[in-house]
């Protein structure tokens, strides 16, 4: 696991 | 170690150059499946990704996974010198010394060789997972040509600004495309097209129910990218990341995910 998290995540942070 | 090798240079300077224009920055993750590319925008309203799965390269050794954060803007102005039936190879030893190199050869007698050496850098926030929503979680979904759908944002852009927002509203058989400028509006309306008169460039919209969502026109716009093309997908939900896919091959694609934007 070299991610470093979701594209949800990434989004909802907006 | 990682070393890949695509016999034409084309496809991966095309794709550097049309991300390079909006993303200064990149990450690229290989694994043994293949190599991934993640760009994202600073306002968190789209994110990039390019998917080059490993039968797509004519050799691909990848026997640990490496992440490369890498200046795709300062890459994009590297390559542009190269050309476009040069043999590319991209390679990462083993030491992993924080460089990746990227060799441009001739492909007569490889005369002569470029080396382009690229240091890693840090990128905040990427790499993303990003799972593969089924069809089925999109209220719509319309596909339709490239060449098409260009000049429908090349209209639109050219009605606004750098600014401009489009609304995306797709009806049972008909897609509409609306900017609003300074001066007014502008709305391009799109039939689904019969599939027996254009049998190679039908448009075509399967709805599950009307939708209507809001876009920032300037990652839209990604017209670089639908040279890549011949067809663009556009799966719409109000619930999740819309996805403008460009399938370049079987084996790769570039997905434009975007947030629609609050009214």
């Amino acid at each position: 696991g070299t991610k470093q998290g979701s594209i949800m995540s990434f989004f909802k942070k907006a | 170690m990682l070393e890949l090798r695509l016999v034409q240079a084309t496809l991966f300077k095309n794709v550097v150059e049309a991300l390079g224009d909006l993303f200064s920055t990149a990450h690229f993750n290989s694994s043994r499946t293949g190599l991934e590319l993640q760009a994202k925008d600073n306002s968190r309203v789209t994110l990039i990704m390019l998917l080059l799965r490993a039968e797509a390269f004519d050799h691909y050794l990848c026997d640990r996974g490496l992440s490369m954060g890498l200046n795709l803007a300062g890459m994009a102005k590297a390559f542009c010198c190269t050309n476009n039936d040069d043999i590319i190879t991209i390679k990462a030893e083993e030491d992993w010394s924080d460089t990746v190199t990227f060799t441009f050869e001739s492909p007569e007698d490889g005369d002569e060789i470029s080396y382009f050496h690229f240091d890693f850098m840090v990128i905040n926030g990427v790499p993303l997972e990003i799972p593969e929503y089924p069809e089925s979680e999109y209220q719509a979904i319309v596909r339709m040509p490239s060449a098409k759908f260009m000049p429908i944002c090349n209209k639109l852009s050219s009605f606004g600004d750098r600014d401009t927002v489009v609304i995306i509203s797709v009806d049972k058989e008909s897609v509409d495309f609306l900017s609003r400028g300074k001066t007014g509006t502008l709305t391009i309306f799109c039939r689904e097209t019969q599939t027996v008169d254009k049998p190679k460039e039908p448009t075509l919209i399967e709805m599950k129910e009307k939708v209507s969502l809001m876009f920032d026109l300037r990652y839209m716009n990604s017209s670089k990218a639908s040279t890549l093309s011949d067809q663009v997908t556009i799966s719409l939900s109000s619930k999740l990341p819309a996805v403008f896919e460009y399938k370049i091959t079987e084996m790769s694609c570039i997905r434009y995910y975007m947030l629609p934007r609050n009214e």
